[in-house]
């Protein structure tokens, strides 16, 4: 199974 | 002050509708580059980010940097007011709490007003960097938006794999499994129906199909949709508004446990 990871754990916060 | 007219409302509602079911709260960033927007959806897996540069407008004035907080329902529905050949201006003082909407019809004779109260907020915003990407897909957005939407009668996700010379899309579910299967064009006589694949180096990775159905609300905005995918990457999934920017789209893809 896969699953969902947040999109904001890919780009740096600003 | 921030004061910017558009020839046709058109475009502008055009991107608050592939806007409105994704986020509800944005912040539309004012500068002398245009205006800008970048939102995560609720659930934080996918990433929306656009642009409608200066030159797009028919006239631009911007003294200060502002920030506009907008719920977007309440500016979709107000942007519905537009007919699609008014033009419009959009104005707002710079320490205003309100942003004023003006259409005018194209033979001068109606001019409607509407004024909507801006919000305060504090949007998290991320640092997107340019990169290179292993496989970049252009193709009709009717098409892709045709697609997404059949292959979410089978299954929750789309595994996209691309090779050369073309790109599958395929999902499984318990009533059974599809594959779409999308061939590089040889030969078009129009450019929005063409479907190019460049490859660098093949990929497969799993997306949501639920956002992907959102991202496809952008489809009325450009006849060609872009994909561009590398591996343990968001996907972004990208539409050009001619002439005035582009919205995309970010999505995380699924991974394995």
């Amino acid at each position: 199974p896969k699953h969902q990871p947040s999109i904001s754990s890919f780009f740096m916060k600003t | 002050m921030f004061e910017c007219r558009l020839p046709k409302a058109e475009v502008l509602k055009k991107t608050m509708d592939a806007l409105k079911d994704l986020i509800k709260e944005a912040v539309w960033d004012v500068s002398a580059q245009g205006l800008s927007l970048q939102s995560m959806d609720s659930s934080h897996v996918s990433l929306v980010q656009v642009t409608l540069r200066t030159e797009g407008f028919d006239t631009f004035r911007c003294d200060k940097n502002i920030a506009l907080g907008v719920n977007m329902d309440t500016m979709q529905k107000l942007m519905k007011c537009a007919s699609n050949d008014d033009n419009i201006t959009l104005k707002s003082e710079d320490n205003g709490d309100l942003l004023s909407l003006i259409f005018e019809s194209p033979n001068g004779e109606k001019t409607s007003e509407y004024e909507m109260k801006l919000m305060d907020l504090d949007i998290e915003q991320l640092g997107i960097p340019d990169q290179e990407y292993s496989c970049t897909i252009k193709m009709p957005s009717g098409e892709f938006q045709r697609i997404c939407r059949d292959l979410s009668n089978i299954g929750e996700s789309v595994n996209i794999t691309v090779v050369k010379g073309g790109v599958d899309f395929s999902a499984k579910g318990d009533i059974g499994n599809a594959k779409i299967h999308v061939t590089e064009s040889s030969n078009v006589d129009n450019e929005k129906d063409a479907v190019t694949v460049e490859v660098n180096e093949p990929v497969n990775l799993t997306f949501a199909l639920r956002y992907l159905n959102f991202f496809t609300k952008a489809t009325p905005l450009s006849g060609q949709v872009s994909l561009s995918i590398s591996p343990d990457v968001p996907l972004v999934v990208a539409y050009e508004i001619e002439d005035l920017g582009h919205v995309k789209y970010f999505l995380a893809p699924k991974i394995e446990n």
